[in-house]
């Protein structure tokens, strides 16, 4: 019998292996835990987000991502040690068992299956999507650049060799439309938080303009606190801010797309890096990535709770 | 599989916008396959690139000449994957 705590969280694993443990987070959680398809990769690979839903109509919803850049293997790690931190938190710890009485939420643990994949077989340092490009001899579509928000624009490539190609044109990628179709039918999602690695920094819209967003005080005040109490674990240093001022102008990302369609508390994280890896971060670092972004991630979570709109 | 045998990662800190400047002009230098790992972004903050090792010379040249400073933050990228493989072959056989 496989049972979800048999799963070695402080190990990196295949797509296989981590598809199939969330079969057995599914089966050791039937009443919180559902696993749901919202679309195909290119290669027509499922695309599998776990729902946390303890019953209710169409809850207000929060959407997390880990993966779409797929050689940030830390970030997919990361993400399977949070799906089974909140289901095992369920029913024990009081924040978490209160978040998840009034709140959906949505996990793509790996966003990008085909780069995922291709980083095991071919290539570790795979970054993009893995679509063929019509006239090119270069694969792959950055979906970090593909959003429809400033598509194109400054922080995006229109190369296809770049590592930043933003794509023939918004939503181009199956990877990214299947998000972009399933928010917008659920129609309640109120935050999104897309995670990434490696540069510690915790960010928000915009990433294509250099204007703040109308929430820009709040969405700083709550990366200040989250930062804050990231660092409390570890001591890890994040800068945070919106993603313009913070790193450079980039066009066509998540958050952007995410706040410009009416969800508010849109976050992008960079985790952790010690200077020394980059995206061949120890495996032994995983469980203490995770860790201290957990109380980061709870903030916001709890703070999208507590700030219905 | 495509192997790193000898690549490097450089972490370089432009010290003025002229030199970050100079550091995405190297990006576009589709010759030099320089992948940047993390993107130069302010001055004094770091930015890494992977440099494939047959370009390490041209690479570290232009950083020398522009008086752009660097270390080496891994000195052979596939001796890191080989470990990881490692690691997780490991793994799965417990």
């Amino acid at each position: 019998e496989r049972r979800a705590n048999q799963f070695n969280f402080a190990s990196y694993h295949t797509l296989e292996e981590i598809y199939d443990w969330m079969d057995t987070l599914v089966a050791d959680h039937p009443n919180l835990v559902s696993k749901i398809q919202i679309g195909e990769s290119y290669e027509k690979r499922p695309l599998y987000v776990l729902k946390f839903s303890t019953g209710g109509s169409n809850r207000p919803a929060v959407w997390l991502d880990t993966g779409i850049h797929s050689r940030e293997w830390v970030t997919q790690a990361t993400g399977v040690w949070t799906a089974n931190k909140l289901a095992e938190d369920y029913g024990h710890d009081p924040t978490v068992t209160s978040l998840l009485d009034t709140v959906d939420i949505f996990f793509e643990i790996v966003t990008n299956p085909d780069g995922y994949a291709f980083t095991h077989s071919s290539n570790r340092l795979w970054r993009k999507t893995r679509s063929i490009n019509a006239g090119s001899s270069c694969i792959g579509v950055d979906p970090n650049r593909n959003w429809d928000a400033g598509f194109g624009d400054a922080g995006s490539s229109s190369n296809p060799c770049s590592e930043t190609y933003h794509g023939p044109y918004a939503h181009s990628e199956s990877e990214v439309k299947s998000i972009v179709d399933f928010i917008k039918s659920h129609g309640n999602v109120k935050a999104l938080i897309s995670i990434h690695s490696y540069s510690q920094m915790l960010m928000f819209p915009y990433g294509y303009k250099r204007t703040p967003a109308p929430d820009h005080e709040e969405l700083n005040e709550l990366a200040k606190k989250a930062v804050s109490d990231l660092a409390a674990v570890y001591g890890t240093k994040y800068t945070y801010g919106s993603i313009a001022d913070t790193i450079y102008l980039a066009a066509g990302t998540t958050v952007d797309w995410a706040y410009e369609n009416g969800v508010k508390y849109s976050y992008t994280f960079e985790l952790r890096d010690t200077g020394r890896y980059g995206f061949l971060l120890p495996s032994s670092q995983i469980i203490p990535t995770a860790t201290e972004t957990w109380p980061a991630l709870l903030d916001i979570l709890v703070h999208v709770q507590q700030h219905p709109y | 599989e495509q192997l790193f045998v000898g690549d490097q990662v450089l972490r370089v800190v432009a010290s003025s916008e002229e030199q970050i400047a100079l550091l995405r002009a190297l990006g576009e230098q589709v010759e030099l396959q320089v992948d940047f790992w993390r993107d130069p972004t302010k001055p004094g903050r770091p930015a890494d690139l992977r440099v494939p090792f047959s370009r390490l010379q041209a690479v570290k040249i232009f950083l020398e000449s522009h008086g752009i400073s660097y270390s080496i933050m891994i000195e052979d990228v596939q001796q890191l994957l080989d470990e990881e493989k490692r690691t997780m072959m490991l793994s799965r056989r417990m």
